[in-house]
């Protein structure tokens, strides 16, 4: 039997919203380390892992490991069923081939019940090395979010470029090219919007501002985003969420052959 | 040029 109740149900429904262009469907798996998924877009390119611990519900409860196979863009049209202060109880029987969502408003006089039909899936895990990344970059997520949606404009790729000096975002295509570049700033009054570098070896890297821009969606999760690089390795983009999970992002970078 | 690699180049099936 799982079962787990999230106060805060916003926070699934964001989350399901930023990974659903992303992956059309995932086995989520519910196991005593909490409620998590790792999924691959269908061109192989991107993945996306993220977690839930136990410690963001109340109560959690999960006798036994088991995936949950499930379509995103189900669930995504069972969760706009839910409003953002409703608190979402997730339950399935073992083993699963429904998951049981129910919704109570915080006036605790509207209770909905919906139930999501499961999948079978031959999902493909990936082994993700520890990796100790030569320029980690802590920045705004929104200022992230702006830049891709900028640079989309110009072309379908965009060099990162890490430095001490800060990290410089450019692209280059047929109208022209552009770039941006953020200075670390750490004295700014909102801590969301400092931009910090953590650097042992200076990275210039390609990547498809598609994939970046569908990570980008993630922005209402959190307002912070980190973004790890080194040299021929994937980046990885992670938002935290609160203090009891994340998603993160891998992207395959574009080298030469 | 520079071409797209898959993520299956940098990580191992688990």
């Amino acid at each position: 039997m799982f079962e787990a109740r999230l106060s805060q149900g916003a926070v699934l429904k964001k989350l399901i919203e930023s990974i659903r262009d992303l992956v059309s469907e995932g086995n989520f798996d519910c196991s005593e380390n909490g409620l998590s998924l790792q999924a691959m877009d269908s061109s192989h390119v991107a993945l996306v892992a993220m977690l839930l611990r136990p410690d963001a519900f109340d109560p959690y409860r999960c006798d036994r490991s088991m995936p949950l196979g499930i379509s995103l863009k189900s669930l995504s049209s069972i969760l706009r069923c839910a409003s953002n202060d409703d608190v979402i109880t997730l339950r399935a029987e073992d083993p699963a081939d429904q998951l049981s969502l129910v919704f109570e408003n915080p006036q605790n006089d509207k209770v909905s019940e919906y139930v999501l039909n499961l999948m079978d899936i031959d999902s493909e895990h990936l082994g993700i090395p520890e990796t100790v990344y030569d320029a980690v970059v802590h920045m705004s997520s929104s200022e992230f979010q702006r830049i891709c949606r900028d640079l989309q404009q110009l072309s379908d790729s965009v060099s990162i470029d890490v430095s001490k000096e800060g990290v410089r975002f450019s692209a280059a295509g047929e109208v022209g090219s552009g770039s941006i570049a953020l200075r670390q700033n750490t004295n700014v009054d909102s801590g969301d919007e400092a931009t910090v570098i953590e650097l042992q070896q200076q990275v210039n890297l390609t990547f498809s501002i598609k994939y970046l821009s569908m990570f980008a969606k993630t922005t209402p999760l959190c307002g912070r985003v980190t973004l790890c690089m080194s040299s021929d390795v994937p980046l990885l983009v992670e938002y935290k969420i609160d203090e009891v999970g994340y998603v993160r992002y891998y992207l395959a970078p574009k080298i030469e052959e | 040029g520079l071409n797209q690699k898959r993520l299956a180049w940098f990580f191992f099936p688990k």
